[in-house]
């Protein structure tokens, strides 16, 4: 930080405090860090307005590198599918219910697939939503195998010229090779089911994330490659900054963000209003 | 095996024969990025390395180690550094108090946290640990919001052959209440109540929690906190434990590769003790806290 003005540099200092906490990471910090480090050398930033200005559409340009859109149906008159993936705990079969529940409004045909054959009570939680939001269910047996489910729900869809089909999966740590296999079995299969099938495969993160997100998506793209991201639980006093970097290196766009546990709380990503709540 | 960041902290100071301000201060910026990509907070970082600073230029560690032989040898700046920064981290992290206090005839634990971190399953998890210590738990499903949360504490608790006490009519504080009183009538010592996830910012959520507390005054109240979050971490340690005087933490899903630097943040800003780890979704697997493993994955 040298050969610049103490105002200067206590505004970087500044800016670095506000972006770490964010959550946006150290090689995405520095990124941008040193890129506006150049703009106060080559003597174009001047004061702090000008400075924070310059950072904010630094970040503007790194999230909209892509476009990021709610789902869409890939043609008429044909089933979408799609598939959630995730660690555990962060908001996959809540979205599921709440994607649902948008898409009944919409007049949407949905199915669902319980595709969480292990966890206690998971197949009765999406059965709940299923009843809220007017969807059909396709579940399996205690500990079926949850590719054999997500194939019986995709027939069923088909059966029910449903507009979208909805795979809800185990939640899952990256690290355990055995259920990465499971993940990229169920991918495989969906694509028997139906040719082009899943349509998109959405990685659900969890906006109280640290650095692990970047992993989680990396990891989760070797197994089934993704098509979007849904941050959950924005509402809460995380930033979610961890999007930065992962859009910045992946290039996912951000389907949906959600704000609360009940069927209204999701929105489409805005990228100026994250900006706005990440220096609020 | 060291970070990245560690591994160049102490490759800066090889080749040098004694610890100076100037040499520290390029290891110490290496380790704070090691220290930041492991999810420790920003300020809390920043006085980790003030301390570790303080210490190496003071040489209050010992400079000299005892060989397989018994011979004294004296330690490398490199290594007297390395040595200061995992002192520095275990101290941090201690001193180590897994108890689990619990009253006669009744004890009782109560979890809580945001939502997704594990508080259902640890539940489960802790009622099978006091199990093999022979005492007979009873679960509380005070999670009345979400979808099937209280069928997912039966299917625990049946696994465990141990019950269950919910009821549909009760709101989360009335029910604890309850809970106590059944507990003499099943023939349970320990009571655990699982709440439902919120945010340390919903007034009304956190309110019901006082009022659980209130009414119910637990021997403990775990915190239980995801090993993955990120720097939100110290906000939500620090709103819960305002509101709740907890008694520790609970430390989930490091059965990953997440570094779960947020366990020193918490621990730093709160000074309460971290009881126990998850270490994957099965009810064996939950392990009583020891600093050792856990500093050498945050500092990578
Ligand atoms: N505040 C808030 N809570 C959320 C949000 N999305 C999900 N949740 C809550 O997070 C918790 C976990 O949600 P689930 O849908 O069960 O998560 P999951 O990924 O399916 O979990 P597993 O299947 O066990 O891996 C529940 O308490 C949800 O209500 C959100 O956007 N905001
Ligand atoms: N891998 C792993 N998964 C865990 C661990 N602890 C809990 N889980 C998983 O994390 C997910 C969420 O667990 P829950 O017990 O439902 O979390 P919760 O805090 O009760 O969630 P809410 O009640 O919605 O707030 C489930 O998929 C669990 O199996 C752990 O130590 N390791
Ligand atoms: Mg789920
Ligand atoms: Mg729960």
């Amino acid at each position: 930080l040298s050969g610049q003005k103490p105002i200067q540099n206590e505004t970087l200092v500044e800016l670095e405090s506000i972006l770490f906490s964010a959550d946006i990471g150290v090689k995405t910090s520095q990124k941008l860090l040193d890129m506006v480090a150049e703009g106060i050398r080559s003597g174009k930033l001047q004061n702090s307005e000008q400075i924070k200005d310059a950072l904010r559409s630094q970040m503007q340009e790194i999230l909209c590198s892509v476009l990021h859109k709610p789902l869409e149906t890939t043609e008429p008159n044909s089933t979408t599918v799609v598939m959630f993936v995730g660690v555990n705990g962060v908001g996959k079969t809540t979205t599921i219910g709440k994607i649902s529940s948008q898409l009944h409004a919409q007049g949407k045909r949905v199915v669902l697939g319980a595709g969480d054959t292990f966890r206690a009570a998971a197949s009765e939680q999406l059965a709940v939503w299923a009843d809220r939001s007017g969807a059909s269910l396709v579940t399996g047996s205690e500990n079926a195998d949850p590719a054999s489910v997500l194939f019986d729900t995709v027939q069923k869809g088909k059966a029910e010229k449903a507009d979208f089909v909805l795979c809800d999966t185990a939640g899952r740590l990256h690290t355990k090779s055995n259920l990465m296999d499971e993940l990229k079995k169920a991918h495989r299969v969906l694509g028997k089911a139906q040719a082009g099938a899943p349509h998109e495969v959405l990685l659900v993160l969890d906006a109280t994330m640290g650095q692990n997100a970047l992993m989680q998506a990396k990891q989760f793209s070797e197994s089934t490659p993704l098509t979007g991201i849904v941050l959950t639980k924005l509402d809460g006093t995380a930033k979610g900054g961890i999007v930065l970097g992962i859009i910045d290196e992946l290039k996912i766009p951000i389907r949906y963000i959600g704000v609360g546990e009940a069927a209204d709380d999701l929105r489409a990503f805005e990228p100026k209003e994250f900006l706005n709540a990440l220096f609020a | 095996t060291l970070s990245k960041g560690f591994r160049t902290a102490r490759q800066s100071l090889s080749g040098q024969t004694e610890l100076t301000e100037h040499n520290i201060d390029i290891a110490l910026r290496e380790v704070r990025v090691s220290l930041l990509e492991a999810d420790v907070e920003y300020n809390v970082v920043a006085r980790f390395l003030d301390r570790v600073k303080t210490k190496a230029l003071g040489r209050e560690v010992a400079t000299h180690v005892k060989d397989k032989s018994g011979q004294r040898l004296r330690l490398k700046p490199a290594e007297h550094f390395v040595g200061i920064c995992y002192e520095e981290l275990e101290a941090l992290m201690g001193p180590v108090d897994t108890s689990i206090k619990l009253s006669k005839p009744v004890g009782t634990i109560m979890m809580v946290g945001l939502q997704g971190t594990g508080k259902t399953t640890t539940t489960g998890k802790l009622a099978q640990f006091l199990i093999k210590k022979q005492l007979k738990p009873m679960l509380v499903a005070a999670d009345i919001y979400r979808p099937a949360a209280v069928l997912q504490l039966k299917v625990l608790g049946d696994s465990l052959q141990i019950p269950v006490f919910a009821d549909p009519a009760l709101l989360p504080p009335q029910l604890c209440a309850q809970a106590l009183i059944k507990a003499k009538e099943w023939q349970c010592n320990v009571v655990i109540f699982d709440t439902a996830g919120r945010l340390s910012i919903d007034d009304e959520l956190m309110h019901e929690l006082e009022e659980i507390k209130r009414l119910t005054k637990p021997d403990n109240v775990f915190l239980v906190v995801d090993a993955m979050v990120g720097q939100d971490a110290v906000r939500t340690a620090a709103e819960f434990n305002r509101r709740l005087d907890i008694d520790g933490f609970i430390l989930t899903k490091l059965d990953g590769d997440a570094r779960g630097g947020a366990a020193l943040s918490i621990k730093e800003i709160t000074s309460k003790p971290i009881k126990f780890l998850g270490m994957g979704e099965k009810l064996g697997n939950l392990e009583e806290f020891r600093p050792q493993g856990l500093a050498s994955r945050i500092l990578g």
